[in-house]
C-alpha cells in the first residue's frame, strides 16, 4: 500500500495541506508518514504548516496568474511602442485596436481558468466559520415565463442514462487491455472516451460575466471562541445566582461577521473570474494585503506556523 | 415549482457549511493534550484545559454545545433568508483517540443526527411536511466527506451497505428518481428552481488520491470513470435545458488531492461547461481560500 502511494507521489494525511517533496526516498517517505501519524495521534487535528501551504498557493497559483496577465500586457505594450514610432498619426485608431486585442487575450486567458472555492470549517482548526453567498436574481421572473416545458422527464433521462452507462462500460472492456501501447488505438480510445468532454466554443456563463445567478457577494461569519468562552466564564463566575449554565451559554454565544467580499482586502464588486484575477494580482504584489488575506484564511485565529 | 404546484420566494442567498466534526466525547475542563476527552495531568492552567465552546488551533474536535448553538443561530438568523444550503461533509469527530476508536455505527449515527437537525431546521414550515417529506422550504444538498466513511477515506463502488445507508440518512434530500444512481455512487443533483437552477453534489472520494480502493479515472471498472460519465451526461442534459448549476463536494478538485487522471478529466468537464457552471464549492481543508485551476495543463496532459 505504501509503495503504491509512494510511486504516485501521494500524501495520506486527513485534511492535510502540505505539498510533499517528490524527491524523498521511500524510506524517508515512510519515516515521514510514521512521524506525522504520531503527531496526529498526539495532537489530533491541530493545524501544522498551513502558513507554508498558503505561501505555496500564493507562489504556485496566484503568481502564475499574475505573470500570465503581465505577459499579455507586456507584449501589448511593446507592440504599442513600435507603433508609436511608425504611425503616430493614426494613434487613436490603433489604440482602439490595441485595447481590443488586449481584451481578447485576457478574455482567452480568463476562460481557461476555473475558480475552486474552499470553505472554512466549523471544527475549530481555526475559529469556526461559515459563509452566506448572495447571487443575482434580476430578471428571473422573465426567465421563468419562457421556461421550456417540452423537456423530457428526469425519469426518462435516467432510464436512458442507465443504458449509456451499461454500454460504455461494456464496450470499453472490449476495446483494449491494459498493455496496449499502440498510438492509433490509444487515440481512438481517447476520442471515444466519454469521460473526456468534446471541447466546444461556447458562451461564457455566470461565473465569468454578471448575469442571472452570478454570485455577487458573500458574507463570511465566524465565531470568536476566545471572546465567547471568556464571556461564558465571566458570567458563571459572577455573583448572579439567577444565571444557569444554559442561560450563560445562551448569553455568551455569538456569531460575528468576519468580513464581506466587497470590503478589504477583497474589494470585489462581483465574484466573477475576472474579479478573482484582479484579486490574485493584488495578493501577489502587495504583502500587506496578503497578510490580511492570511488572517481571514485562518478565521482571525492568529495562526502562524 | 410546477411539480409541487407551489410558489417559493427566492432571496438570492444560500449558505455553505462544512466540516462540522462534532465530538460526543468532548469534555469541558479536560486536557487539551488528551484530545479534550479526559483529564490526566494535575496542570490546572487554564490554557491547557478544554473550554466550553472549544478552542481554536488546539487540535480538538467540535464540542456538541458549539455545534448545537451554531445550528440554533442559523435557525434563528438565516433560515428565512436563504434559498438553499450546501453542506459539504465530515460530520463526525476525527479518529484520533485510541481510547475511543471511531466505529462505523458512530459515523452513521452522527451523520443521521446532523441530517435530522438540518431537516428539522429547513423543512417546510407550512404544515404539509408529512404529505411530502421532499418538499423542503430550503433545499439542503449534502455531500460525503472522507471522515463520513468507514474505514477512514475508503469508499468503494456501490451499491454497498454504505451507499444504501447514506440514502437512508439523506432520504429527505435526495430526489426519488435518483435513488438508483445514488446507490451506485452517492452523487446526485437537486433542482433549486426546476429547469433553471441546480446543485450537483459530487462524491469526491472516487477521485481522491487517499482512497486506496480507487486507482484512476482511465479504467472503465473504476468508480471515478463511471462518475465522470454520469457527470458529463448530467451537464449535457442541463445545458440542453438551459439550466445553470453549482458543483459541490467535500475534497476540492486540486492537483494535490485528486488522482491525476481524475483531476485532468474533472477539470476539463468543469471548464467545458463554463457556460452553465456558476461555481465550485468544497470543504475538507479548513482554510478559507480559493484556487485557480488552469485547464491548459489538463488538456496537454490528456
Amino acid at each position: 500500500y505504501l509503495s503504491s502511494k509512494f510511486t504516485s507521489n501521494n500524501d495520506n494525511n486527513d485534511d492535510d495541506d502540505e505539498f510533499y517533496d517528490n524527491n524523498l526516498s521511500i524510506d524517508e517517505y515512510i519515516r515521514d508518514l510514521a512521524r506525522e501519524s504520531k503527531e496526529v495521534q498526539m495532537m489530533g487535528a491541530a493545524p501544522v504548516n498551513k502558513g507554508s501551504y498558503m505561501d505555496k498557493v500564493r507562489k504556485e497559483y496566484y503568481q502564475k496568474v499574475f505573470e500570465e496577465i503581465e505577459g499579455i500586457e507586456d507584449v501589448d505594450k511593446q507592440e504599442g511602442d513600435e507603433f508609436e514610432i511608425k504611425k503616430k498619426k493614426k494613434k487613436n485608431k490603433k489604440d482602439k485596436k490595441k485595447k481590443r486585442k488586449l481584451r481578447r487575450d485576457l478574455d482567452q486567458l480568463i476562460r481557461e481558468y476555473n475558480i475552486i472555492s474552499i470553505g472554512a470549517s466549523i471544527i475549530p482548526t481555526f475559529n469556526p466559520s461559515f459563509r452566506v453567498w448572495e447571487y443575482n436574481i434580476t430578471g428571473l421572473e422573465d426567465e421563468l415565463q419562457v421556461a421550456n416545458k417540452n423537456n423530457k422527464s428526469w425519469n426518462d433521462f435516467f432510464h436512458e442514462l442507465e443504458k449509456i452507462l451499461q454500454k460504455e462500460t461494456i464496450s470499453m472492456d472490449n476495446q483494449a487491455n491494459d498493455d496496449d501501447d499502440d498510438d492509433e488505438l490509444e487515440n481512438l480510445i481517447i476520442k471515444n472516451d466519454k469521460t473526456i468532454p468534446k471541447l466546444t466554443n461556447h458562451k461564457l456563463g455566470p461565473a465569468y460575466e454578471n448575469q442571472l445567478f452570478t454570485p455577487i457577494r458573500y458574507v463570511q461569519y465566524y465565531i470568536n471562541l476566545e471572546k465567547i468562552n471568556h464571556k461564558y466564564y465571566e458570567l458563571m463566575a459572577s455573583d448572579n445566582d439567577d444565571i444557569s449554565k444554559e442561560g450563560a451559554i445562551r448569553q455568551s454565544f455569538e456569531v460575528d461577521i468576519e468580513y464581506v467580499s466587497n470590503s478589504d482586502p477583497y474589494n470585489m464588486e462581483t465574484l466573477i473570474v475576472p474579479e478573482y484575477f484582479e484579486l490574485m494580482k493584488k495578493l501577489y504584489l502587495d504583502d500587506e494585503i496578503w497578510q490580511e488575506y492570511l488572517d481571514l484564511a485562518f478565521a482571525k485565529s492568529g495562526y502562524k506556523d | 415549482n410546477p411539480s409541487l404546484n407551489k410558489n417559493k420566494t427566492l432571496h438570492g442567498r444560500f449558505l455553505h457549511i462544512t466540516d462540522i466534526h462534532p465530538d460526543q466525547f468532548y469534555l469541558e475542563g479536560s486536557d487539551i493534550g488528551e484530545m479534550c476527552h479526559r483529564t490526566k495531568t494535575d496542570d490546572s492552567s487554564k490554557s491547557n484545559k478544554a473550554p466550553i465552546f472549544g478552542k481554536a488551533m488546539a487540535g480538538c474536535d467540535t464540542p456538541i454545545i458549539l455545534m448545537n448553538e451554531t445550528f440554533k443561530w442559523i435557525d434563528k438568523n438565516l433560515k428565512d433568508k436563504i434559498d438553499f444550503v450546501m453542506w459539504t461533509g465530515d460530520n463526525i469527530r476525527h479518529d484520533n483517540d485510541r481510547n475511543y476508536p471511531r466505529t462505523e455505527a458512530e459515523i452513521f449515527d452522527y451523520n443521521l443526527k446532523l441530517s435530522n437537525v438540518l431537516y428539522d431546521i429547513f423543512k417546510d414550515s407550512n404544515g404539509d411536511v408529512d404529505e411530502n417529506p421532499y418538499d423542503l422550504g430550503v433545499n439542503v444538498i449534502p455531500s460525503i466527506g472522507n471522515n463520513d466513511v468507514f474505514p477512514h477515506n475508503m469508499f468503494s463502488m456501490g451499491p454497498t451497505l454504505q451507499t444504501r445507508e447514506f440514502y437512508r440518512i439523506w432520504r429527505h434530500f435526495i430526489p426519488q428518481e435518483q435513488q438508483r444512481f445514488f446507490d451506485n455512487g452517492v452523487s446526485f443533483f437537486t433542482e433549486i428552481i426546476p429547469n433553471k437552477l441546480a446543485v450537483i453534489s459530487i462524491n469526491t472520494l472516487y477521485l481522491f488520491k487517499s482512497n486506496p480502493l480507487v486507482d484512476n479515472c482511465t479504467k472503465k471498472n473504476q468508480p471515478g470513470y463511471k462518475l465522470l460519465i454520469w457527470f458529463g451526461q448530467i451537464l449535457t442534459e442541463m445545458r440542453k435545458r438551459n439550466m445553470k448549476v453549482w458543483i459541490i463536494g467535500h475534497v476540492p478538485p486540486i492537483k494535490k488531492n485528486f488522482q491525476k487522471s481524475c483531476f485532468d478529466k474533472f477539470t476539463l468537464w468543469i471548464n467545458e461547461f463554463s457556460d452553465i457552471i456558476i461555481g465550485n464549492v468544497y470543504g475538507h481543508m479548513n482554510i478559507d481560500h480559493f484556487i485557480p485551476v488552469d485547464t491548459r495543463d489538463s488538456i496537454d496532459s490528456i
